[in-house]
């Protein structure tokens, strides 16, 4: 979750 | 990745492809706000910063690689071969405060304070009210070219799958984003208006206008 989620979506 | 954001990330390369072809078709960038176009650019800039850090896949940098290069050919064909076509005067919205306000924001709920991240969340935030100087453009002249309100739709549909996408991804993955969420609603919510006219009267084959 947050930050520590990685950012996969554009 | 699911079928609603896949679905999403095509409905907006579409309302790119869509907004081209009207430059392209027209030869002219009337109606269009060249904020809101600027405003495009920096979100895609600030964002997919992580191009050089983090790889997601082919087609993740695919797509960041193009939104970053469209967003700078359409800010290059409304400054240069279409510079006469465009009315500054009718695309007035004080985009200062919205450039401002991102940051705020950005410093005020960022998940972390690195560079990338702070950078991150203010493009989230920018893109929430990226719209709004062309949606007061909008409003000012009270109708539309049919392809423009096409470009619109697009757009706007994109963002409006992104919240099912992201029920989605809380059901079968518990993934949630907060400040995405967040701000994905409020975008969204700010196309209603123009949902309404579109759906009543551009796809009855009625002239974009206002009431």
């Amino acid at each position: 979750m947050g930050a520590d989620a990685p950012k996969d979506e554009l | 990745m699911n079928i609603f954001r896949l679905v999403a990330d095509l409905m907006h390369l579409g309302s790119i492809l869509i907004l081209l072809l009207k430059m392209f078709t027209s030869r002219s960038c009337a109606g269009i706000s060249f904020k809101t176009q600027a405003l495009y650019l920096i979100v895609f800039v600030t964002r997919y910063l992580d191009l050089f850090t983090h790889f997601v896949s082919v087609y993740n940098t695919f797509m960041k690689i193009f939104f970053i290069s469209s967003a700078g050919y359409i800010l290059y064909m409304m400054r240069v071969p279409l510079k006469d076509t465009y009315n500054k005067h009718l695309d007035a919205f004080r985009w200062e405060f919205l450039l401002g306000g991102a940051g705020v924001l950005a410093l005020v709920f960022t998940h972390k304070y690195t560079v990338i991240e702070t950078l991150w969340t203010y493009s989230i935030f920018l893109e929430m009210m990226a719209i709004l100087p062309q949606l007061l453009q909008l409003q000012r002249t009270g109708e539309a070219e049919t392809i423009t309100t096409h470009y619109l739709f697009a757009l706007g549909a994109y963002r409006a799958l992104y919240i099912v996408n992201w029920i989605y991804r809380y059901e079968t993955e518990h993934h949630v984003d907060a400040i995405s969420t967040m701000a994905g609603i409020v975008q969204t919510a700010l196309y209603c208006d123009f949902f309404y006219v579109y759906f009543t009267r551009v796809l009855k084959g009625k002239r974009f206008k206002l009431p």
